[in-house]
């Protein structure tokens, strides 16, 4: 679909990003590590998006089998969510990931 | 308001009472920690309730200053979030609250 076209696109042109809601305290925390980190984030807040909000949601839960928020992509690869961030986050791997990312 | 007596009575009565909203992570990890401790909480989740929800969420606005979800009350005492709720946990403190609100 041209929804999922554009989710491909938008992931694999931008290092980071993340699909986000701007009430929820998980988005928060990822979007302020990515912050923390140096590493700017392309956030959609989906709550902000009238009617493309959900759909966007529900696409992603197709291309990703996650149909929760925060919802994460470095370089083209789907993430997870908050807790599987801030896991990669504390084992050292989000750092290479997010240079890895940038680099190219 | 007749709302505002029905929360302060409820949380008299009730050694420990949740605000909440179900798709919502922080109130999931508030409730989740309950459980953990053999706390009984009494839960209400304001995004099952109707109209009464925000209502519910706007008048513990005006009681706790506390807009937000979860919304925590231990032996009628307002705790907070669930960062301070956590907080209280790591500190030691919050089973010594809890004790002492079912003891009553
Ligand atoms: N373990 C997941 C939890 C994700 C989750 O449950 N997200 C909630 C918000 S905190 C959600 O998307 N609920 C449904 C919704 O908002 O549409 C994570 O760490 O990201
Ligand atoms: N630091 C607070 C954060 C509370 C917070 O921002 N809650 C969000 C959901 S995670 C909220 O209530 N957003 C507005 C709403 O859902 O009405 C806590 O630990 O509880
Ligand atoms: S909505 Fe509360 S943590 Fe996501």
């Amino acid at each position: 679909s041209r929804l999922e076209e554009t989710i491909k696109k938008t992931v694999s042109d931008n290092p980071v990003v993340v699909y986000s809601k701007t009430w929820c305290s998980y988005s928060s925390e990822v979007k302020s590590l990515f912050k923390k980190l140096g590493a700017e984030a392309l956030v959609f807040e989906l709550d902000e998006m009238g009617a493309q909000g959900p759909q966007l949601q529900k696409v992603l839960e197709r291309l990703t089998g996650q149909h929760t928020v925060p919802n994460v992509f470095i370089g083209g690869q789907h993430i997870g969510g908050c807790t599987d961030t801030l896991k990669l986050y504390r084992n050292g791997e989000l750092e290479p990931l997010l240079s890895k990312a940038k680099a190219k």
